[in-house]
């Protein structure tokens, strides 16, 4: 369920709402919950100069002003998670067993360049 | 399998996907700390520790309820006033190799309490066998077939009795030898008939095993935050 807008006005590196059905891949007879979650991912641009609120780190500060000066040689600093957070999944396993697991870096939160 | 899925089941560390057969209820106790863990705030779920189990203090990040499947046992030692007899068996097998077990607890439900000791003052006592001996369906285990883990007695029946289990739970997987476990409740004393004595431990519901484990793969691949 990719939600396919345009790109924004601002089209600045952010998060961007994707929602995982796991119905959608079929798993919803053994998955007990939960039915689906939002995960999201990272688009946008890192252009020169990068903001604060683009949590860039020092490199990608160093290549944006490379970029600026040859954009044809260097390309943009990328466009990543840089928070992210954790769910739990309820599922049977083959053995009809309850099964609560929890995994880490399912949702991002936060990105940056 | 397309390649996609079962790439996205290895990186929720699962070989294979599940089919379940007879799905049972979900376990109170997982749907707790499901619903809390959903509950707990954005930020407050970044800082929390996925490889923990809070609510048990014990580190893991997969936790598992076994139903019993185990067998009554007949009476087969007179004299010693037995109200249940029941050979408890948990299947550990399905637990991954890469994963390290820490915690086992078993749960004993009743189907109600009983909130004052019963009339005639009779006192329960309760028995927990480790089994080293396989033996058939209904047979008595034999007294040299079995180690005593639990010895406990009690007036007054609690929806569940909660026992750790965890050292003998690390023996069955490290010696990948599980024969299950006997559970025996007796009255203590009491010389009128059996079958009134026992009368309270008919609410008797099942047995589960709560097994926390740590994935070693998927603890220790958490990527370090920037």
């Amino acid at each position: 369920n990719a939600h396919h807008a345009p790109v924004t006005p601002s089209n600045l590196c952010k998060p961007r709402r994707l929602y995982i059905s796991f119905s959608d891949v079929g798993w919803e007879n053994w998955i007990i919950a939960p039915q689906g979650y939002m995960a999201n991912y990272c688009l946008g641009e890192c252009p020169f100069p990068l903001t604060a609120e683009l949590n860039s780190t020092n490199h990608a500060i160093l290549q944006t002003v490379v970029h600026s000066l040859d954009p044809e040689g260097t390309p943009q600093p990328c466009c990543v998670p840089v928070r992210l957070s954790p769910i739990s999944i309820l599922y049977y396993d083959n053995s009809d067993n309850v099964v609560l697991r929890h995994y880490e870096d399912m949702v991002v939160d936060e990105c940056g360049c | 399998l397309s390649l996609q899925e079962s790439l996205l089941l290895k990186s929720l560390g699962l070989s294979t996907k599940p089919s379940p057969k007879s799905p049972i209820p979900v376990p109170p106790v997982l749907w707790r700390i499901f619903q809390r863990r959903k509950t707990l705030p954005s930020a407050n779920k970044a800082l929390a520790d996925g490889c923990r189990v809070e609510e048990f203090n014990v580190p893991g990040n997969i936790i598992r309820v076994f139903p019993d499947q185990g067998h009554f046992i007949h009476e087969g030692q007179p004299g010693r006033l037995l109200c249940l007899q029941k050979r408890l068996y948990f299947n550990l097998s399905v637990l991954e190799e890469g994963e390290r077990l820490t915690m086992a607890q078993l749960e004993i439900k009743f189907s109600c309490n009983s909130y004052h000791a019963s009339s005639q003052g009779q006192v329960f006592e309760l028995r927990l066998y480790q089994s080293s001996q396989m033996s058939l369906r209904g047979v008595p285990p034999q007294r040299h077939g079995r180690k005593l883990l639990v010895e406990q007695s009690f007036a007054q029946l609690h929806k569940s009795l909660l026992f750790n289990l965890s050292g003998v739970a690390k023996e069955w997987r490290m010696s990948s030898r599980n024969l299950g476990l006997i559970l025996e409740i007796s009255v203590s004393n009491g010389d009128s008939d059996l079958q009134r004595l026992c009368a309270s431990i008919d609410s008797f519901l099942d047995t589960s095993l709560l097994v926390v484990t740590l994935s070693q793969q998927q603890c220790k691949a958490s990527r370090r935050r920037r």
